[in-house]
């Protein structure tokens, strides 16, 4: 039976994988994904996001790609482009409607999860980011385990109680000896809409200390920007600002 | 050897089962369930905190309890009290650090959770409030499956993304026929610090015609308050403010 492999996937050939992390839900996962996804295709790369958040998948609607009739081959399901022609997979594009919910317990989210991986017909990618989602259970274990991960991009805000979660993360891809390309600090600070002031909504950001104390790099302190957030409900993360995106990737 | 029932739990007398739920992280799940349970505490009731979020907890720090050295008796493992006198019980109170990763799979962080209701020594109590993870994998089914539960509070903040994802967690309620006692809108809007202007720091909320829509109550609508995120930070949830308690609970 193993003679007769599948012929899915078998022409993907994918260069980088970057998986965007941080154990703590709400932090900016999905729209930092999005945006250094944008940033690559912008620079001319071939790029692809596999949303490996299976039961709060946003990546979908973050692209205003719609679900429904994905098609495939013997190649593997062709995942849907972007207007700037990322491909995308996700598992709401699987679903009847995007808030239906997926009632899986770990084994069975590990193996969609594979499947995104193994089975899409991704064919030739420069980059392939993956929006992890929040904690450090079946998803980030199998993706860190099975997937050929470059390198990871931790997202964090700047309050206490996040960095306490996030460092979990940080600890667990030490320990699986997965290197950290360099930590995001997401809602900096916010600027007032109505006079101006910079406002600490999150309180002071600890960002520089906390990346000197851990060694790893501060890639980017990104505002509070509600255009972003404006962004990612119309489905229109690509439209984001080159000032975002330079920030972010420099 | 089912003779031989461990007494592990036998003296449990819990009366209502609160889980605070929404699907989506960092909508302040965590935050309303320690305000839930503070604004029980101070009306005279006996509570219990289960977090239930086994590889992100933040219930200990927000109570300002410390790890480490928890008794057991043969009823069960001693939950350790909050100032107030709420029992708390939290993967991270066992971990030597708290920001240690608990890297396990479905099936080993649904035991620990069911582990929490059955083997902890909670005595008599009025409510458990089990403040829950992002999602609807494991833990959500487990819970809603093996716990007695009243009802639950589902938290989200204004964005569309949010709704999107949160209305899986509607919908897997809807499907196990656990009855959600109401919704609770959190950072609805934020007040500027300089010049007191009313910013809608996630865009205008919806939160009435959603609520109306679903037929759901909508209890509280909270704004963004600094104060309460420097309260979760220092460990001083059972110190926040009159006023958003009564929000909360009326
Ligand atoms: N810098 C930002 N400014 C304004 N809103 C943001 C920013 N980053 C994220 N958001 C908003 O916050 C919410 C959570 O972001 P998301 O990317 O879904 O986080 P996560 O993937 O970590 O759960 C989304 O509604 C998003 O639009
Ligand atoms: N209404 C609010 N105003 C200000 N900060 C808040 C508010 N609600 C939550 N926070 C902060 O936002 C972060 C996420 O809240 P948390 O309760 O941990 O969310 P969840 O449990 O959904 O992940 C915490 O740092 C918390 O202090
Ligand atoms: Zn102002």
């Amino acid at each position: 039976c193993t003679e007769e492999r599948s012929l899915a996937g078998s022409l993907n050939d994918v260069k980088n994988v970057i998986a965007v992390m941080s154990g703590k839900g709400g932090v900016g996962k999905s729209s930092i994904a999005g945006m250094l996804a944008t940033a690559l295709s912008r620079d001319g790369f071939s790029v692809g996001v596999l949303d490996a958040d299976i039961t709060g998948p946003s990546i979908p609607r973050a692209f205003g790609i719609q679900g429904g009739k994905l098609q495939g081959t013997p190649f593997g399901l062709i995942p849907p482009e972007s207007q700037g022609g990322i491909k995308v997979m996700s598992i709401n594009l699987l679903l009847p409607n995007e808030d239906d919910p997926v009632i899986w317990r770990g084994p069975v989210i590990s193996g969609a999860v594979k499947q995104f991986w193994d089975e899409v017909d991704w064919r030739e990618l420069d980059y392939m980011v993956v929006d992890m989602p929040p904690g450090t259970g079946d998803v980030p274990l199998t993706v860190l385990q099975s997937l050929p991960v470059t390198g990871l991009v931790i997202v964090f805000s700047p309050q206490d109680l996040v960095m306490m979660v996030v460092k979990k993360t940080i600890k667990m891809a030490q320990k699986m000896n997965v290197p950290i390309l360099g930590l995001v600090e997401n809602m900096s600070y916010a600027v007032c809409s109505h006079c101006g002031e910079r406002l600490d909504i999150f309180g002071k950001s600890t960002a520089q200390e906390a990346a000197k104390e851990m060694g790893i790099p501060l890639l980017a302190q990104l505002p509070w920007d509600p255009q972003l957030n404006r962004l990612m409900d119309e489905g229109r993360i690509e439209d984001c600002d080159e000032k975002l995106l330079t920030a972010l990737i420099g």
